[in-house]
């Protein structure tokens, strides 16, 4: 179970709370897994008293050009737009304090996986949505034989793809025809996603590389579908490190991934948060309830 | 179980803090599970004045009784004219039927009660916590027993907010407790204060809402 409680003595007006705090939480703690399991009691509780706020200072707030922001996450209306509220200078700062701060948090609690000797950061970046790179983060962050595979310091790239593939909502081109969808195929995705949207993911423009915690060249495991010859004794040395990160790119178009201003191409990121799966995980999960 | 911090985690525990105003916390004993004789498992974070507060709630479809409580109450009074939150871990009061519901609001009465004189409000004014083994009864006696040591335990200093945090861990290797300062364009002159905590090692793929 997860449970949070966040505090400060800034001045929130009440009705921008809610608005704040689920837009905060989706890229802090519901981006990290330790083992899958969603908890009957996961909460996150955030509480501002304005204690610190001048007695002529405003509450931060958001205005709200939706009458109800937080209907996009129920319409089933494809042609419905999220507005983004205006914010002031004051609220945009604090929605980055607070973000950054849940962030850190949610990372402490991945620190504390039971069992576990591995941070793993997922960096997913995709030329389609951030629906698509976190969809692909989350599976790959489930996976218990990627997690497994960390654990045993074994850079087996090939779970991680496999995780990537069965991703609930992830499709390629060979998943799917024009031809499918004229006979309502579409439904079964029961949020109409346009048709170029669709194919998500291609299997031959995916690459995925090792991270070193310690700043050190990337390791390219594969690119654009293509294995490479990777050297090994690099690899068990990154994967010696209690860090790492697994960057995996998810392109669908043959340009450069690497701007010419040495910028990555792709915009859409979704960043998640795991450790490994050890022998003491079982251990612990074996015998919890004594 | 041995509560002593790895070696290896000890630099994820703060030795000082910079705490919100008008926020206290603390814990106390209440023996909620039965093999913790030693521990706290009870904590208390509370703002001296009623304020503005929201929460994100999991959205699996079997909500412990604390989720169901502290859902309702925001859904009465939304965002306004909150405490604070009870937190009791060694039992998740999940899948516990009416009673676990009624246990859970008896917390929330409890707390209240100690901090508005022993007045019964409309609507608590306290959210509920809890985590621990789901399918568990809580022993409620030893919870409201122990809600008036909880009051005598609070304050605003750093070794408040830590006691608080390590008593909502179960296992937890260390406790988890972040707090830092910020100013804001329009008063750089002003410094407010943000502080957290939180706990969970396992059972973790939150996706709150």
């Amino acid at each position: 179970t997860l449970l949070a409680i966040v505090c400060t003595d800034a001045k929130i007006d009440s009705e921008s709370m809610p608005f704040l705090l689920q837009k905060t939480v989706v890229d802090s703690f519901n981006s990290i897994s330790i083992d899958g399991d969603t908890s009957t009691n996961d909460t996150l509780a955030f509480f501002a008293n304005g204690a610190a706020a001048p007695a002529d200072a405003k509450p931060l707030s958001y205005t709200f050009k939706d009458p109800n922001p937080f209907q996009q996450y129920k319409s089933r209306n494809p042609d419905r737009r999220f507005v983004r509220p205006d914010m002031s200078p004051d609220m945009a700062t604090f929605e980055q304090v607070l973000s950054d701060f849940l962030k850190d948090l949610a990372k402490l609690v991945v620190r504390d996986g039971e069992g576990a000797t591995k941070f793993v950061t997922i960096r997913v970046r995709s030329d389609v949505s951030k629906v698509t790179a976190k969809r692909a983060a989350v599976s790959i962050a489930r996976s218990a034989l990627v997690k497994t595979a960390l654990y045993g310091k074994d850079a087996n790239w090939g779970r991680i793809l496999c995780a990537i593939g069965y991703a609930p909502g992830i499709m390629s081109s060979q998943t799917i025809s024009r031809k499918d969808l004229t006979k309502g195929m579409m439904i079964r995705t029961k949020t109409k996603i346009p048709y170029d949207k669709l194919h998500q993911v291609e299997p031959a423009m995916t690459s995925v590389s090792f991270i070193p915690a310690d700043g050190s060249e990337e390791l390219k495991l594969l690119v654009r579908g293509e294995p490479q010859d990777v050297d090994e004794v690099r690899a068990k040395e990154i994967l010696e490190m209690e860090d790492l990160e697994i960057l995996v790119r998810l392109e669908d178009r043959d340009e450069p991934a690497i701007n010419d201003d040495g910028k990555e191409r792709m915009t859409h990121e979704a960043v998640f948060w795991t450790c490994d799966f050890s022998h003491e995980y079982v251990t612990i999960n074996g015998d919890y309830r004594t | 179980a041995d509560r002593t911090i790895p070696a290896a985690k000890q630099k994820y525990v703060p030795t000082s803090g910079t705490y919100p105003k008008g926020f206290l916390a603390g814990s106390a004993f209440a023996g909620v599970k039965a093999s913790n004789t030693k521990y706290d498992d009870l904590a208390l974070v509370v703002s001296e004045e009623p304020c503005p507060a929201t929460a994100v709630f999991t959205q699996n479809i079997f909500k412990a009784a604390p989720v169901q409580v502290s859902q309702q109450l925001l859904r009465k009074s939304p965002s306004q004219g909150f405490r604070g939150v009870v937190v009791n871990s060694g039992c998740a009061n999940a899948v516990t039927g009416v009673e676990g519901r009624e246990h859970a609001e008896i917390m929330a009465r409890t707390t209240d009660g100690a901090f508005n004189n022993g007045e019964n409000q409309e609507s608590p004014s306290t959210l509920v916590m809890s985590t621990g083994v789901i399918g568990q009864k809580l022993p409620i006696e030893k919870i409201t027993s122990a809600i008036p040591k909880l009051k005598s335990n609070i304050g605003n200093t750093h070794e408040h907010w830590l006691n608080a945090a390590n008593a909502i861990c179960t296992t937890d290797t260390f406790p988890k407790l972040i707090s830092r300062q910020f100013t804001l364009p329009s008063s750089p002159g002003t410094t407010y204060s943000i502080a957290g905590m939180t706990k969970g090692a396992g059972m973790i793929h939150p996706n709150m809402a």
